[in-house]
């Protein structure tokens, strides 16, 4: 993936 | 009522350079512990996350949380016409629908006060997780600025390679490769010149030039950077605010498909 999917995948929502 | 009275205001005009080129737009979330700040960059890319605790300010009352989306061009506008030395102070009313910033000189003989209309932002929060990183390095920030400005000359990327012994910076582009290496430092007199490395497993990760340079917007902060990093997780690198506080930048790293 991208870098920018990692980002969202380390992430959650709060 | 919210009021932040910092004298040393130009930690504040510092902390705006360190997130001007990367934002637009961001909400200051107050509550009575500080002042904090979550967003990501314009491209959602890389994440910024702004701590300033609220002992480390003069004066800090917050009575409600509040949440005050700003336009970073104008708080930028702002900010300058502060000087370095200004003590400056942050006033909103509970809801509020403008800022009013003053700034006081030492003598306190020139005092000016800028209002700025604030911008409904439908920001979501994201969760930070703990995470227990593989190499944590401390070592000068502005080596770390000059190091990722000189090998972006020769490529798009950089790679952060670290071993208990150091840590290493290299590129490769169509002229040619470069690299740059900082071994762990023994004794120094001065603690803000050392290199320290805390390592559980040596690491070896490629970052975009662009977000790192970006990031050493915050050198006037700190004479330290701290660079955490793991294998599969976003980069940290960390400035401290004074005593009081931190900017912390987070880029996932890049990977060969």
């Amino acid at each position: 993936g991208s870098v920018q999917q990692r980002m969202d995948s380390f992430f959650t929502v709060v | 009522m919210f009021e932040a009275r910092l004298t040393q205001g130009s930690l504040l005009k510092k902390v705006m350079e360190a997130i001007r080129e990367l934002l637009n737009e961001a909400s200051f979330d107050c509550s009575e512990n500080g002042i904090q700040l979550q967003a990501m960059d314009n491209s959602h890319v890389s994440l910024v996350s702004l701590n300033m605790g609220s002992e480390g300010f003069d004066k800090f009352r917050c009575d409600r949380n509040l949440t005050m989306g700003m336009n970073l061009a104008s708080l930028s506008k702002i900010l300058k016409c502060a000087s370095n030395s200004d003590a400056i102070t942050l006033k909103a009313q509970d809801d509020p629908d403008t800022v009013t910033f003053t700034f006081e000189s030492e003598n306190n003989e020139r005092v000016s006060d800028y209002s700025m209309k604030l911008i409904n932002l439908d920001q979501e929060h994201l969760g930070i997780p703990d995470t227990e990183y593989s190499c944590v390095v401390k070592m000068p920030s502005a080596d770390f600025a000059r190091i990722c400005k000189d090998l972006s000359q020769f490529g798009d990327c950089i790679t952060i390679s670290c071993t208990k012994e150091g840590i290493k910076f290299s590129v490769a582009g169509d002229i040619g490769t470069g690299n740059v290496k900082l071994a762990q430092t023994a004794n120094v007199d001065k603690e803000s010149e050392a290199v320290t490395v805390e390592m559980q497993e040596p690491v070896s990760l490629t970052f975009a030039c662009r977000y790192l340079n970006h990031f050493t917007k915050a050198t006037p902060l700190s004479e330290q950077v701290q660079l955490s990093l793991s294998a599969d997780v976003p980069l940290v690198v960390e400035y401290k605010i004074g005593e009081f506080g931190h900017i912390r930048y987070y880029l996932a790293p890049k990977i060969d498909e």
